[in-house]
């Protein structure tokens, strides 16, 4: 029988080892490290596939390194919108909310949607309204933003660019995304 | 962007995706995290949580496309991620990478960029943590 196993991912881009000092370097892969290893901790004790990417991503979110949850980029307006999803193979079940921008943990709302909705996908202020429904913690859209981020905003708009988000750079330089 | 994926030890797949967005980006703009089949999926064969630009996942339905692959063009997953991220992503001028897992518990972590924070661990043994992609 094959092993339980879970993988992680923090985002994608123009990830360099010459341009990450060796305090980021290592901030970002004792995130991972920890995180990672608390989910194969779960997976040990019998917990099912679903709840393990749930808490996963929930950590994730937690971590201000990573642009999801607290540590996101922001909107050129100055603001926050987050997305998530959450699918089970099992069942095809899916949840999912975009544009949220007070729901503390976006995958915990989206996986709301997938046990107590009916639909796969809300969005913006519904969604808001679902996640409040369901007792989901809320907090103020300036609870997501750090310095490194608010700097990137400016310099984006500065260049008049987007950026995806490890290409703008959070402790490292201005390229990578996700 | 962030992602999870898993196979328990009763055989379950599942997937998830979270995100900011872009940088700047438009009020209102979506990309494909939150929608199921695009930047996130998982079916009894295998799960999938991408990460990269956004719009290109969106429209190449990329982490259903992974599924399909495997199901219908009989890819193992090592196949179809790799044919997803390095050549059908690049070709519509987008970049990034995904994380997989299939039914067999096998791993599939490609990306196109740099590099992709990452990693992965089988239960009772020691994770992988990686970034670059000489890691």
């Amino acid at each position: 029988m094959a092993k339980a196993t879970i993988a992680i991912h923090g985002g994608a881009g123009a990830i360099a080892r010459a341009s990450m000092n060796a305090g980021d370097e290592q901030r970002y892969r004792q995130a991972l490290s920890l995180i990672v290893a608390d989910a194969q901790s779960r997976l040990a004790a019998g917990q099912s596939a679903l709840d393990v990417v749930t808490e996963a991503v929930r950590q994730l979110e937690e971590c201000p390194l990573f642009n999801a949850g607290r540590g996101a980029v922001l909107t050129h307006q100055g603001q926050h919108e987050l997305d998530a999803c959450v699918m089970d193979g099992s069942t095809r079940a899916a949840g999912a909310v975009a544009g949220v921008t007070r729901v503390r943990n976006p995958v915990l709302a989206a996986r709301a949607v997938l046990e107590n909705s009916p639909h796969v996908l809300l969005i913006g202020e519904g969604a808001e309204s679902f996640a409040e429904a369901q007792g989901l913690e809320r907090v103020e859209n300036h609870f997501f933003t750090t310095p490194q981020r608010r700097a990137q905003l400016e310099r984006a708009i500065a260049d008049n660019q987007m950026r995806l988000d490890h290409d703008a750079g959070s402790l490292s330089p201005d390229r990578k995304f996700g | 962007t962030v992602g999870a994926v898993a196979r328990d030890s009763a055989g379950g797949l599942a997937a998830a995706t979270s995100t900011g967005g872009i940088t700047n980006k438009q009020a209102g703009r979506v990309g494909d995290s939150p929608l199921p089949g695009a930047g996130c999926y998982a079916s009894a064969g295998v799960a999938v949580s991408c990460t990269g630009s956004g719009e290109v996942f969106m429209r190449l339905l990329a982490a259903y496309d992974v599924a399909a692959l495997m199901e219908y063009g009989g890819l193992s997953l090592a196949q179809a991620t790799q044919k997803v991220i390095m050549e059908k992503i690049p070709e519509l001028g987008g970049s990034g990478g995904l994380i997989a897992v299939d039914a067999a518990g096998n791993l599939a972590l490609p990306f196109n960029s740099e590099g992709m924070y990452r990693a992965y661990g089988v239960a009772g043994e020691q994770p992988v943590v990686a970034i670059y992609r000489e890691d």
